[in-house]
């Protein structure tokens, strides 16, 4: 029942934990019941809440080491239907520490087994690497999507993800289907980013499905987090709410065909 | 002689790379001998003079693992004076590997200790993590340029970065004084860009520098990579060039004091 999508994107700064905070909220906002995990030990998508992440005592860390569960681990958000399994930087640990089990690649994937049928949609924030707990993410997923920012340097990135993640469908036997590419920070005025648009459906072409949706550059997603919530709530008739609420809308219809 | 920078913060996408590729371009053009060392396995520094990082044999990665030796790596670019070692996918084998060694933490301390007088400025590129090759650029610098985004998250992860810098002081004896604290992406204009602005001036205040150059928002930052050359050979006239340039010369006149 509960589908578990990673946000995955090597490149800094593209848009990870703005999509996975706006998106799980507006999936929410239509009624579905969302969990979204914070992977990243910089614990952005937790600050995006308004939670106190260096105060918290259960996080993603002490449930990937086992010391609690994920139900006894997760938050709810001022979103009904939304929950959020927080991180903060305990969470630096663990690519070291969990690197020594065996099975490290699937470990995030056992512990979700016990509250995937709980919910709707299961998202999952991973950081700017190709670690282990990107790899985790990955292994756990049923699906990605792919936030590029409408910028040369993400662009470049493509090739190295693409190959990571056939690498781990081959070794691990774990495919990750790409769900959809999102083009986020999409000024479609500049030719930069029309021409990064048009390489990307260049480089995935028939094979894979863009996001018709795309996420424009507006200071209110940047300005949420300082509130501590997400853009959705804090500015509702800005084009960063409205394009994520499209974006969700998007997604659901394309799950009914 | 040679004063070893590295270019860091664990936040993505707040410049890194950007400063790393026109602070080593405005040196050189200034009559310094600079040597900019990718340390990303993203290899966008390198990307950003051009050079076709796959087919490289000789990179950082083959360095650290004492496959070949600084000297043999570098490559020269179209900037007189300014050389780079370069970077591709191979090194993200490196994380693994090297924390298997004795003294995983100073492997390019090591090496560059037979180039380090060759140089004026030995500028490092680091990934957007906290992980063991940030580490040995850490261990390896005199000093370190701390780009932040003048945005939120951005802010949110100095606490930890400044912690884990104290923590390599004290365990490991190697202090990496902060040279200074660049703020980029800057839109002095919106009330976001001064309030990170205020927030940073709050949150090091007297106790480090913070440069009064700061670098604006330019899309022809972002466009000159895709160009394989530094914005300041791409547009000479942009904004983003004067103020690298002004940040270059801003860091000079430092020297002299
Ligand atoms: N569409 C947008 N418009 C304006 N600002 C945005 C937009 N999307 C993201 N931002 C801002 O850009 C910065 C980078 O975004 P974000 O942190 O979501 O990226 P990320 O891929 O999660 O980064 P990291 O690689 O560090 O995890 C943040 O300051 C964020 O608030
Ligand atoms: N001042 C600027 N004006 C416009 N675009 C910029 C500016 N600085 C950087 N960029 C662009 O913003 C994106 C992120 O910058 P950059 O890659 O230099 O950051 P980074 O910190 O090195 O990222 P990572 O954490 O992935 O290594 C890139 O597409 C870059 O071209
Ligand atoms: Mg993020
Ligand atoms: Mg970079």
């Amino acid at each position: 029942m509960g589908e578990i999508i990673s946000i995955i994107n090597q490149k800094g700064g593209c848009g990870k934990t703005t999509t996975a905070v706006n998106l799980s909220t507006a999936l929410a906002l239509l009624d579905k019941k969302v969990l979204l995990i914070d992977m990243d030990p910089q614990g952005n998508a937790t600050t995006g809440f308004g939670i106190q992440k260096a105060d918290l005592e259960k996080t993603i860390y002490t449930v990937l080491s086992r010391k609690d569960t994920t139900p006894e681990a997760i938050l709810p958000t001022m979103v009904e239907g939304l929950y959020i399994l927080p991180s903060n930087i305990a969470l630096s640990g663990a690519e070291v520490e969990l690197s020594r089990e065996i099975g490290y690649h699937s470990i995030l994937e056992e512990t979700l087994k016990e509250v995937k049928d709980l919910f709707d949609y299961i998202l999952i924030d991973v950081p700017p690497s190709l670690g282990i707990l990107t790899l985790n993410a990955l292994v756990a997923s049923d699906s990605v999507i792919i936030p590029i920012q409408a910028e040369y340097y993400s662009l470049e990135g493509m090739a190295d993800l693409i190959k990571t993640m056939n690498l781990i469908e081959e070794r691990l036997q774990s495919p990750s289907p790409i769900k959809g590419i999102l083009m986020t920070l999409y000024d479609s005025r500049t030719r930069l980013g029309r021409d990064v648009h048009q390489e990307v459906k260049n480089f995935f072409g028939e094979r894979e499905y863009i996001f018709k949706t795309t996420i424009p550059r507006n200071v209110r997603l940047a300005e949420a987090p300082s509130y501590g919530k997400p853009c959705i709530l804090y500015d509702q008739e800005s084009s960063g709410t409205i394009s994520y609420m499209k974006l969700a809308q998007e997604l659901l219809k394309r799950e009914e065909e």
